[in-house]
């Protein structure tokens, strides 16, 4: 949005192409100085968390001036003085669960317009069988030229294309604009000043809130889709037909005394409702603990409907009290999926899994966070996948999150709010139905190098594997390919030869879309994995993986968790602007921010804001 | 001073007072296990106020954690610490930061004490500064726990006891003495409390007026919210 006092907004465009997945998203907007002096105007958009920053630009009186990718410690060397001055601000700040704020504000001179530009990236991750791509749209105030536009390209074909949006009443309903061809779909939505009004005459604006399109390609080869481009490859991986797997499952509880209150309450309803999903051909036991480990049964029962009822009575009545043994009850649960396994209670095929729920760090039993790392993967020994929600904002994420990792699995942060027990669930939803197991995505060594990860734990009912890389010989237009993984009763094997995609054949009416897209989503899928690597990996391999996610930022110009972007202002009469940063915020600092913001949220009783960490002071008055 | 227990996930907090004769020392905290401990020690107004009722307010607390061998002195006057053999006096009119052997300390001039003592405990200590020549008070401290959640369950003391929670019910509201200021029965530990809903200051944000937050008052220096008397938490030094 841009939000100046006396100025107005001239235009605001969201110009999204989505190519095989890939996202460019550009936000431009235009707005006039119409006051008779110089002031300040403002540009803040929201962009997705997930997404990189690859572009910014300012246009004042036909001058641009460009955002520069740097090395995160150069740029803060850079502009040390600046930066221990507090003068330089942060131009990204967290937003919501889902989005991230990018916010700049420049001196205009009387009667001057500005045009704002600024460009992300993501690669759109399919979940519950789909894609979705969110924009937030809140100009504040009515703009001549109002413009959101999406093209979706997918060889693969389109299956489906949905919009909503959070602000579109029955009257903007029928202005959102839908093609969909079977490889291209085209999305648009423009609505003229007075359709922008919320009442006749009015000047507030009805635009304010998200605009959401959700759509699933076509799927048809169990190989899956391969898609050859400028020397690049993508490979995308989710074959129909597939019987779910049976899981084993342990879902390990903290009920300890900070999960009292709320979170022991949606922990309950989120069990009720998880447990009536189980699968009459799983099983699963129940693990709850605080300082002390207890279990509903010695042993994994089969989620038969009177063991679930059984079940349900038993988690409706988990209280929380008393402190923390993560460590002891994750052994715990290794020990019953191992022994179960060891003395065939279980099927032959079926999926271990634990689902920790906790809200805090361990302070009973074995208290170093890095020691219960060891000692879960160690006993695991990769035979089970681990899965943790961190509870709250106290939540040390990174330990869960490289716990996680450290056992093929991931950790998810839960929100606390009225819908964390959907959150909850939701997530049971995307990681209970694996398709197949041990998924390893082959491609000829001589052809293909500098290839992202193509080992896979799990391959989830609803999700998708993407594995891109670079060919070897840059006039290769098909190679072998072969996957294997663990079906439900069978070996899952299939092989096929890949092609080059001909986009001319296939857009013959498009002009060129953006032809390195191939190369970009290879980048922008590396630089995530190894950034996950750099948290959990050995010290040499966070040294190499920080080195070359650094290296990869800055020549894809992306603006990750290493690299800033430097927006140098124009200068004023009063003397040079001191320079704007934009850090990309990782998941840590979202959370810091989340806990300053409630703590100074918090006024009255009762409140329904969110709950801030707890406190304990003594001080007089 | 005013005891406040603040528990955000009950979207809740209860407060309670303790005072005493000036000069008595108080153990806030007490984790034998890693080895913190927090005393305070109270002082009194200058002198009476015309209302005849004695203030009293911690102006001296005593730290240590004894697995990192720090002993700390913070009061009115300054802030003195030792560990192993190095001794350190900081005056409340500078701001520094200092990153030691497993302790971090942030002093903001004439305002705060910031303290991380490593894999156990962070706090502030706010410094009330008060005019000189006031015909009553004097400077007095504050001390708020930022982080605790690696102190171990058997962590004690006045503060200490519900660092991993507590569990209570409010029920039966009825109109207080004052129509703003309702009383409620609280059922905790078994037992059943007269209490009374007001608020008490936080003075983190700002350290002049404070910030109300709502709580639920107990009555009688805290008798049945803490475990035992106020009394038994009294000490004769404040190592």
């Amino acid at each position: 949005s841009t939000q100046p006092v006396r100025a107005e907004v001239l235009s605001v465009k969201v110009d999204c192409a989505v190519t095989s997945r890939f996202a460019h998203t550009v936000m431009t907007s235009t707005a006039l100085n119409k006051a008779n002096v110089s002031q300040e105007i403002f540009f803040e958009v929201e962009l997705p968390k997930t997404a990189f920053i690859t572009n910014f630009s300012m246009e004042i009186d036909g001058q641009v001036y460009v955002g520069e990718v740097k090395e995160k410690e150069t740029a803060k060397k850079q502009y040390e003085k600046a930066v221990s001055s507090g003068q330089t601000a942060g131009l990204v700040k967290a937003s919501g669960r889902k989005m991230e704020t990018f916010s700049v504000s420049v001196n205009i001179a009387a009667e001057s317009n500005v045009t704002f530009v600024l460009t992300h990236e993501e690669l759109l991750q399919r979940k519950l069988g789909q894609y979705e791509i969110l924009t937030r749209v809140k100009p504040k105030q009515l703009v001549q030229e109002f413009q959101i536009v999406a093209n979706i390209y997918e060889p693969q074909g389109i299956a489906y294309v949905e919009t909503h949006a959070t602000f579109l009443s029955n009257e903007l309903l029928p202005l959102v604009e839908k093609t969909v061809t079977e490889k291209k779909a085209h999305i648009a939505f423009s609505p003229s000043l007075d359709q922008q009004r919320k009442c006749p005459g009015c000047d507030g604006t009805l635009i304010d809130g998200d605009f959401v399109i959700m759509y699933d390609v076509k799927r048809t080869s169990s190989l899956g889709d391969i898609q050859i481009v400028n020397g690049y490859f993508v490979h995308f991986f989710a074959p129909p037909g597939l019987s779910r797997v049976p899981t084993n499952v342990v879902f390990v509880i903290d009920r300890s005394g900070s999960m009292s209150g709320n979170k022991m309450h949606q922990t309950r309803e989120a069990m009720v409702a998880i447990l009536q999903d189980l699968k009459e051909d799983d099983y699963f036991a129940i693990v709850p603990f605080d300082d002390e480990i207890i279990w509903w049964k010695e042993t994994l029962t089969k989620a038969t409907k009177e063991n679930v009822t059984e079940a349900t009575e038993y988690v409706k009545g988990l209280y929380a009290s008393g402190g923390t043994n993560i460590n002891g009850a994750l052994l715990k649960g290794v020990n019953m999926l191992l022994t179960d396994r060891a003395e065939k209670r279980i099927p032959e095929r079926s999926i271990n899994m634990i689902l920790l729920l906790t809200d805090g760090m361990p302070n009973h039993g074995e208290t170093d966070p890095k020691r219960i790392q060891e000692n879960m993967a160690s006993a695991n020994a990769g035979n089970m996948t681990l899965f943790s929600l961190g509870f709250g904002n106290d939540v040390d994420y990174s330990f869960l999150n490289v716990l996680s990792q450290k056992n093929k699995g991931l950790a998810r942060r839960i929100f606390e709010g009225s819908d964390a027990t959907l959150q909850l669930k939701g997530f049971y939803e995307e990681v209970s139905s694996p398709l197949l197991s041990e998924v390893d995505l082959r491609y000829p060594d001589n052809a293909v190098d500098l290839l992202t990860s193509n080992h896979f734990s799990q391959l989830f009912n609803g999700s998708e594997i993407v594995v891109a890389g670079r060919l070897a010989d840059n006039n290769l237009d098909n190679f072998l390919v072969e996957v294997v993984g663990q079906g439900f009763e069978d070996n899952f094997q299939v092989q096929g030869k890949s092609a080059a995609l001909d986009w001319a054949t296939t857009y013959p009416d498009e002009k060129y879309i953006f032809g390195d897209f191939t190369e970009r989503l290879w980048a922008y899928l590396t630089i995530q994995q190894l950034l996950e690597k750099r948290k959990s990996g050995s010290s040499d391999e966070k040294v190499n993986a920080t080195a070359k996610a650094l290296d990869m930022s800055l020549r894809y110009s992306f603006v990750t968790p290493l690299t800033s972007m430097v927006v140098t202002k124009p200068e004023t009469e009063k003397g040079p602007d001191s320079p704007l940063i934009a850090d990309k915020l990782t998941e840590e600092e979202r959370q810091q921010a989340e806990r300053n913001s409630r703590y100074h949220h918090r006024q009255t009783f009762p409140s329904y804001n969110a709950p801030a960490p707890p406190s304990y002071f003594v001080d007089g008055d | 001073p005013h005891f406040m227990i603040e528990l955000p996930n009950k979207d809740d907090a209860l407060c309670f007072n303790i005072n005493d004769k000036p000069g008595t020392i108080f153990t806030l905290v007490k984790d034998t296990k890693s080895g913190i401990l927090v005393n305070g020690q109270i002082i009194g107004d200058k002198q009476i106020p015309a209302d005849g009722k004695i203030y009293t307010y911690f102006w001296r607390f005593g730290i240590i954690h004894r697995n990192l061998g720090v002993k700390m002195e913070v009061s009115t006057n300054g802030i003195s610490v030792f560990q192993d053999d190095s001794r350190l006096k900081l005056r409340w009119s500078n701001t520094t930061s200092i990153k030691g052997d497993g302790m971090d300390i942030l002093l903001t001039k004439d305002r705060s004490l910031t303290v991380t003592l490593k894999d156990s405990v962070k706090f502030v200590i706010l410094l009330h500064k008060v005019w000189k020549k006031h015909p009553y008070h004097r400077d007095y401290l504050g001390f708020y726990t930022l982080d605790t959640h690696l102190l171990s369950p058997s962590v004690h003391g006045l503060l200490g006891q519900f660092y991993h929670g507590i569990e209570y019910t409010v029920s039966n509201l009825r109109p207080g003495e004052v129509p703003e200021k309702p009383d409620a029965t609280m059922h905790v530990k078994g037992r059943e409390l007269n209490v009374t809903r007001g608020w008490q200051r936080d003075f983190r944000s700002d350290v002049k007026n404070g910030e109300n937050v709502p709580c639920w008052f107990i009555h009688r220096n805290g008798t049945g919210l803490i475990d035992g008397e106020a009394s038994d938490y009294i000490v004769s030094g404040l190592f």
